[in-house]
C-alpha cells in the first residue's frame, strides 16, 4: 500500500507534464 | 482510518509513515545492538571474577528485565515523537500547494468548464476548416475567373481590332460603310440589269 | 524550520530515553552484579548510554542524508512561507486522475483557443479580400459580356 502510494505521488508529480507533451503534439497535428 | 498523506508522499517521494518506520526500527536496532554489547560485556566480566556464582542466564535475566522497561519506555516516547513529527514536520498543511500542482490553483478549471473550453476549440478548429474550404473556393473561382476574362478579352480585341483596320482604311463607321456597300450592290444589280435588257 | 524541529525533537526523544533507562534503573536489574562491582556497573552504564546515544545520532544523520531530508524540510518550510498568505484548503488531488490533468492541459488549450482565434479572424479578413475580388471578377466578366454582347449586336 506504501509503495503504491509513493509510486501513485510520483506519477501525479511527473506525468502531468509528459501528458502535457503528448497533448501538444496530438493537438498540433491535428491542426497541422 | 489511516490517513494515507499521498500528497506529503508526493513532495517527500516516501510517505511519512515509512519515514518514522524506518526511524524507528534504526533506533530499535541501535537499542538491540548496544544491549547485547552491555550484556557480552558483562559476560566477559563475570567470566573473569574468581568464586562469581552469577550464571549467564541470571545475566540474560537481568537483560531482558531491563530491556523490557527501556523498550516499553522506547515505544511510548517514540508514539509521542512519531505524533509530534507527524504533525509539525513531515504533514503539508491545508492550504499549502506543492509548486507542481500550481495550475490547479491557476486555473480552477470545473469538468464542465473544461468540457466547454473543449467544444469551443473543436468549434474554431471546424470554423477554421470551413474558411480553409471557403478559400480555396474562392481561389479556384479566381483562377477560372482569369481564364474566363482572357478569353473575353481576346475576343473583343477580334472586335477592336477589326474595326481598327475599318478606320485604318479610311472605311469609318462599319454600319454606314455596309449600308454603302448594300445600297451600291443594289444600284449595281439594277445597272446590270439595264446593261442586260440593252444588250438584248 | 522543519530540520530544526525534526533535530529538536529526536534530541527530546533521546533525553527522555536515556532519562527512562536511568542507572538506578539498570543497576537494580543488573543487582547481582552490581552488589558484586559497583563501580564496574556505573562505568558500563556510561558506556552503554553513550554508545546508545551516538549510535542513534549516527542513524539520524544516516537517514537524513539517504533521504535528503534537510533539503526536502528546507523547501517545504519555503513552500507553506510562500503560502503564508493564502487562507482556506488548497487544491488536492481528486483521486480522478482524469479530472486532475484537466488543469494541466487548460493553459495550452487557452492558448490553443487564442491562437485558432487569430487565425480564424486572419483568415476570414483574407477570405473577405478574396471574395472582393472574386466580386469584382464577377462584375467584369459581367461588363466584358455586355461590350461582346453590344459589338455583337452591332455587327448584327
Amino acid at each position: 500500500f506504501d509503495e503504491l502510494i509513493v509510486e501513485t505521488g510520483k506519477r501525479r508529480k511527473q506525468w502531468p507534464k509528459k501528458i502535457l507533451m503528448h497533448a501538444i503534439q496530438t493537438m498540433k497535428a491535428e491542426q497541422e | 482510518a489511516v490517513d494515507p498523506m499521498a500528497y506529503e508522499a508526493q513532495f517527500f517521494g516516501f510517505t511519512p509513515q515509512t519515514c518514522m518506520l524506518r526511524i524507528y526500527l534504526a533506533f530499535q536496532d541501535c537499542l538491540f545492538e548496544v544491549m547485547q554489547v552491555v550484556e557480552a560485556v558483562i559476560l566477559r566480566k563475570v567470566d573473569k571474577m574468581p568464586d562469581c556464582n552469577i550464571t549467564p542466564s541470571q545475566v540474560r535475566k537481568c537483560t531482558e528485565e531491563f530491556l523490557l522497561f527501556v523498550k516499553d519506555r522506547f515505544d511510548k516516547l517514540f508514539d509521542k515523537m512519531e505524533e509530534v513529527l507527524l504533525q509539525q514536520v513531515l504533514s503539508i498543511p491545508e492550504n499549502v500547494l506543492l509548486p507542481e500542482d500550481k495550475v490547479h490553483e491557476q486555473y480552477p478549471y470545473s469538468p464542465e468548464q473544461f468540457r466547454a473550453l473543449q467544444e469551443e476549440i473543436r468549434q474554431l478548429q471546424l470554423q477554421c476548416r470551413a474558411e480553409a474550404a471557403a478559400e480555396q473556393a474562392l481561389r479556384a473561382e479566381l483562377e477560372e475567373q482569369k481564364v474566363v476574362k482572357a478569353e473575353l478579352e481576346k475576343i473583343l480585341q477580334w472586335f477592336n481590332d477589326l474595326e481598327k483596320t475599318f478606320r485604318e482604311q479610311g472605311i469609318g463607321n462599319l454600319k454606314e460603310c455596309l449600308s454603302f456597300l448594300t445600297q451600291s450592290s443594289k444600284k449595281l444589280q439594277v445597272v446590270m440589269k439595264e446593261v442586260e435588257q440593252k444588250s438584248e | 524550520g522543519r530540520a530544526q524541529v525534526f533535530t529538536t525533537v529526536v534530541d527530546a526523544f533521546l533525553e527522555e530515553l536515556v532519562a527512562a533507562g536511568s542507572y538506578q534503573k539498570f543497576g537494580r536489574c543488573y543487582r547481582c552484579f552490581y552488589k558484586l562491582q559497583p563501580q564496574l556497573t556505573r562505568s558500563i552504564y556510561d558506556q552503554f548510554i553513550s554508545q546508545l546515544q551516538s549510535s542513534i545520532q549516527e542513524e539520524i544523520q544516516e537517514l537524513k542524508s539517504e533521504g535528503n531530508l534537510e533539503g526536502l524540510f528546507n523547501s517545504l518550510d519555503k513552500i507553506v512561507e510562500e503560502a503564508k498568505d493564502r487562507e482556506g484548503p488548497a487544491w488536492r488531488p481528486s483521486g480522478i486522475p482524469e479530472q486532475d490533468i484537466h488543469s494541466a492541459l487548460v493553459p495550452y488549450l487557452l492558448k490553443h483557443r487564442s491562437y485558432l482565434r487569430q487565425v480564424l479572424r486572419k483568415k476570414e479578413e483574407e477570405n473577405r479580400k478574396v471574395a472582393e475580388s472574386v466580386l469584382a471578377g464577377r462584375d467584369k466578366i459581367v461588363e466584358l459580356q455586355q461590350l461582346i454582347q453590344a459589338h455583337k449586336q452591332a455587327w448584327q
